[in-house]
């Protein structure tokens, strides 16, 4: 069966849209089979991508490498409770339907707590959560008290995963591999950076997840959306100047994260 | 009358809330007496800095400004049109308590399409729409062609600011002046600053807003959220190591804003 992963933080721009479009390539670029859902109905960022990068291959007339797609149009129904029992019977039908056809299906989430995300995250064998380099990002899944620098309970987002764990375990499905990806981290080494780093550390046993290499604040990582392409899919470049040593440590960026993955059979 | 300043952008991450907490004490400096509503009521960022600022206060025996809070709570009803009455009602009960003791009200939005952003939105006197420096936050304002690189349309965000437009010259309000401010834009001069830029200067005249100088991508704007400080309320730095240049680069940079947004008797 398919091995599902899922971009979620309920913290706005930490790179989930991001991060899923360079996990698809990678991954496909190895041979999985790879769907696609787009659960962020409004701003549709993975969907937008996807379609620049269609509309570049057949303009460009190139074969670049595409992942197989199911549309989720959100409930319209005014009764809450109908709308939401609407869109878990079109998302299962969704998942079910790319399973056949895939290895893997990668779910983006929107940046905002919605009935879709919560039935994406439940179907989650695999939850990436990236996230910014900061405390304002950090306030999501944890309070600080900030003169202990001690951990204080678990926010809104660290509740909603609770929740999608408990919800899998009464269905008998498998746990969640929770992976924490650091997003946008700058180049220097900070002590802000150093000090995030250290938090999330200590809440990574606390709350059940694991910490894989994140990405740094790399303009390629988001100068391509218009051509829908990644670095991935750029010809591998020559040691060279300056802006190519950059692409060299983004590539190694990305193949470190899909080392420390482990999606089976991924080829990383 | 109060003044209001709504921070929006549907696009999750792309500053609200930081520079809304800028803003804010920018005001708070010149004597301005300041209100504030977090529109954001699951992540409540806005919220969450000024309540780490009220205890660092009253922990560090300072008297740091803080401004005057409305609560707001979402409407838990399960009928859609019941829950936004309820809502509109809330929010303008919050707003006039405000506007009698306040000369600016800054409303912070969440990174999502709610109930409350809109009724946030329609009651704009400035709005203030932060984005990165990428298209993939351009999209949300308007769809590009990546080929001759013009404006194709319109998108969610612009429409959503259009409608909100719409609703307050049927309610006989004045006008929205929209500003858009580049955030976390990198230090150096690279093609995709400079591309962004271009394509927001064409769509400015198109949909309707302006463009006020912008905030670099600095962690000093984003390392004193535990302590609920920002740079402005750290001492005047003297020239000295590389670290102080940066932070008298920032305050150049809040100022530069702050001077464009025009908001009356700021003092700016
Ligand atoms: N590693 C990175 N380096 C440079 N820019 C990045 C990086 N990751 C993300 N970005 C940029 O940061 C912004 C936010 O990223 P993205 O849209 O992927 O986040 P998101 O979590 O999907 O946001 P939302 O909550 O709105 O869905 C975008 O403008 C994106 O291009
Ligand atoms: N100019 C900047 N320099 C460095 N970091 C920044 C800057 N502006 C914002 N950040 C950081 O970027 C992240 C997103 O900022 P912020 O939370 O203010 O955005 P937002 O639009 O309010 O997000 P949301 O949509 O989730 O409400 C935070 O981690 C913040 O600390
Ligand atoms: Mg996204
Ligand atoms: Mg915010």
């Amino acid at each position: 069966r398919a091995h599902v992963i899922v971009f979620g933080n309920e913290k706005g721009g930490s790179g989930k849209s991001t991060t899923a479009m360079h996990v698809f390539v990678a991954l496909a670029r190895k041979g999985r089979r790879v769907g696609a859902i787009d659960l962020d109905v409004r701003q549709r960022s993975l969907y937008r991508y996807l379609e620049n990068r269609r509309n570049w291959s057949s303009r460009k007339g190139v074969n670049l490498l595409t992942p197989l797609l199911a549309e989720i149009r959100p409930s319209l129904d005014p009764d809450r409770a109908k709308a939401w029992r609407e869109e878990a019977a079109v998302f299962d039908e969704a998942l079910e339907r790319l399973a056949e056809q895939c290895d893997v299906i990668i779910i983006d989430c929107p940046g905002a707590h919605s009935n879709l995300s919560r039935l994406g995250h439940s179907a989650a064998d695999t939850l990436i959560t990236p996230m910014n380099d900061s405390f304002v990002d950090f306030d999501l899944l944890a309070r600080i008290d900030p003169y202990s620098y001690q951990i204080s309970g678990p926010s809104v987002y660290a509740e909603m995963v609770w929740e999608s764990r408990k919800l899998r375990a009464q269905a008998g499905l498998g746990p969640i591999d929770w992976v924490v990806v650091r997003n946008r981290m700058p180049l220097d080494d900070a002590n802000n950076k150093r000090r995030v780093g250290a938090m999330l550390e200590q809440l990574s046993s606390r709350i059940g997840f694991r910490i894989a290499p994140g990405l740094s604040e790399r303009t390629i990582f988001r100068e391509l959306f218009l051509s829908g392409l990644t670095l991935l899919d750029l010809r591998e470049p020559n040691a060279g100047p300056a802006v190519d040593m950059s692409h060299v440590a983004a590539r190694q960026e990305v193949r470190e994260l899909l080392a420390h993955l482990n999606i089976p059979g991924s080829g990383y």
